[in-house]
């Protein structure tokens, strides 16, 4: 995943942190205290798209064979999260019980093009 | 060098204008929201008092994950203020989870005072209602106690049901092995401490019923 510096126009992972007080939810989520609401933008040019490792997916296969053949691939890719991690939460429900339980797929690790 | 920052992420994104910024709020609470299968907020009437919770949380394994689909739950005893003792009232727990997950791990946490008075001899029993609202219950688990402090005894998660509003309750019944505390106050001693932070709780571990699991079973 390229590192994705504030300025970069390519596609890279968007560090966006979130406080739950912010959110006025510290009183019913008891821990942790914020998570981390990446998303992923930029472009993604033809050199960039699709290369083995960037976004390894069936979808970006494909799309290297269509490049292989031909220069200049008809259509374009998009930048997506390719790693995502579950989120630990630890909240009371509406009768006051504490719940344990890990959200899937919550953080996004890893952006590319696909 | 001497120009760029020592430190280029310190840099950081230039902190979103209020507008995005409450985009992105929104955005992080429907994700929240959707990912624990809830339609919105819950609102906390009664917290638990900060002292229980701390100690119960103790008892979550903090740093484990918890598997796909499942969860891990701590429900605290209501007990009705009028009870004379812990060992002949009813712990009322509401659990609206159980409706629609699979209870498979279950534990009751007591907290027994120093002033035991030798060994405490105490039977479980579930209390529900059942149809035409004539009132039953099943023993559940007995146990001995011979030392104070807090206790987890294991019950047998298919004998704890929740009745169809989410409330499970339990009954103790607990009676000193030997009567030496009895004979001399002519009261048995509360063996078992129900105080705010020493308030009894379950610990149960659910997980999300698979589509169509009561058929399969009834097949």
């Amino acid at each position: 995943t390229p590192t994705c510096e504030p300025k970069t126009p390519l596609c890279c992972r968007r560090n966006y942190y979130v406080d739950f007080q912010e959110l006025g939810w510290r009183d019913w989520i008891l821990q942790p205290e914020g998570y981390q609401l990446n998303y992923c933008s930029g472009q993604c040019p033809p050199h960039l798209a699709g290369s083995p490792g960037i976004a390894a997916s069936f979808h970006s296969a494909v799309f290297n064979l269509l490049k292989a053949n031909n220069p200049w691939p008809a259509g374009t890719s998009c930048c997506v999260p390719t790693a995502r991690r579950p989120l630990s939460l630890l909240y009371l429900d509406k009768n006051s019980n504490v719940i344990k339980t890990d959200v899937p797929d919550m953080v996004v690790e890893a952006c590319g093009c696909s | 060098q001497a120009t760029g920052s020592a430190c280029p992420s310190c840099e950081g994104p230039a902190p979103a204008l209020p507008a995005e910024r409450a985009v992105v709020l929104e955005l992080a609470k429907q994700q929240i929201l959707k990912g624990l299968h809830l339609t919105s907020r819950p609102r906390i009437t009664h917290p638990p008092p900060q002292a229980a919770l701390t100690r119960a949380l103790q008892r979550l394994q903090p740093e484990t994950m918890v598997p796909r689909k499942e969860q891990e739950v701590i429900s605290f005893a209501t007990i009705p203020d009028s009870s004379t003792s812990i060992c002949s009232s009813m712990l009322t727990f509401y659990l609206s989870t159980l409706q629609s997950h699979h209870l498979y791990y279950a534990r009751l946490w007591l907290h027994v005072l120093p002033t035991l008075p030798g060994t405490l001899h105490l039977k479980i029993f579930q209390w529900g209602t059942r149809r035409r609202h004539r009132e039953s219950h099943g023993l559940l688990v007995e146990h001995h106690i011979t030392t104070p402090g807090w206790h987890a005894l294991i019950l047998p998660s298919g004998g704890l049901r929740g009745e169809e509003s989410g409330i499970v309750k339990l009954r103790l019944d607990c009676k000193p092995l030997e009567d030496n505390n009895t004979a001399a106050t002519g009261q048995p001693r509360q063996p078992l401490d129900t105080t705010e932070h020493h308030r009894p709780f379950l610990e149960l571990k659910i997980r999300a019923n698979e589509p169509g699991a009561g058929r399969t079973k009834r097949r």
